[in-house]
């Protein structure tokens, strides 16, 4: 464990609990997209299922059940208690898209032909395409409520973050994992264009609205 | 050489 990546991890967790509070306070799901949120809760079912196989450290399991358990507790807000709030009308990126590619390429390119192994590499690759529903709502409404943008930027650093620590990793520990510094690199980049935004206008105390 | 499942990582 070295800086980067405890940081990573509490802003993946920050990211997790703005998000549960911007629900639960504004009761509403507005603007927050169900189809990203669907695939995250995909993400950690299928990362996550070594809980039962490999024990590495009650952190790690902490952490892992927290993930899981918030990713469903987000799902359940959003297509069950808040549904009403829920903006489907403008959540209309297909996710078939992301997920057939992603579960094709898990098969093709991983560490190892084995169950687990293609469902982890199943979960890395499609972690870094996840938020694009996300992306594309708000390109359509053209804004994003403030607590949905620092939920983005919380999330989006926790990869950032990441990458420095796989940089350390690499150098203190020569540690290397190519599936999942590309991926973590890519989903990255798909932040890029939000972090100007939000920087920009967010820390300026401004809204979050689109260039016209 | 036999495959190591070794994700630390979250």
């Amino acid at each position: 464990m070295n800086v980067f990546r405890l940081t990573g991890d509490i802003a993946h967790l920050l990211a997790i609990i703005l998000l549960l509070m911007k629900i639960w306070k504004t009761r509403s799901c507005a603007g927050v997209s169900g189809k990203s949120q669907m695939m995250f809760a995909l993400v950690f079912t299928t990362r996550y299922l070594d809980l039962i196989t490999n024990f590495i450290s009650l952190y790690n399991t902490t952490m892992k059940m927290i993930f899981i358990a918030s990713s469903y507790g987000t799902l359940y807000l959003m297509f069950l208690k808040f549904r009403a709030t829920y903006d489907s009308n403008h959540d209309t990126f297909r996710m078939e898209f992301l997920v057939v590619p992603v579960a094709g390429l898990s098969f093709l390119v991983n560490h190892d032909f084995s169950p687990l192994e293609i469902l982890w590499t199943f979960s890395i690759y499609l972690e870094s395409v996840a938020i694009l529903p996300q992306l594309f709502m708000i390109s359509k409404t053209g804004e994003a409520e403030t607590i949905t943008s620092h939920y983005l930027f919380a999330l989006g650093s926790y990869r950032a973050l990441y990458i420095l620590n796989w940089v350390y990793r690499f150098y203190f520990e020569g540690f290397f994992d190519l599936i999942a510094v590309v991926a973590g690199c890519v989903q990255t980049v798909l932040y890029c264009d939000f972090f100007y935004l939000y920087i920009t206008k967010v820390w300026k105390g401004k809204k979050l609205t689109l260039p016209a | 050489e036999e495959f190591e499942y070794d994700h630390d990582e979250l």
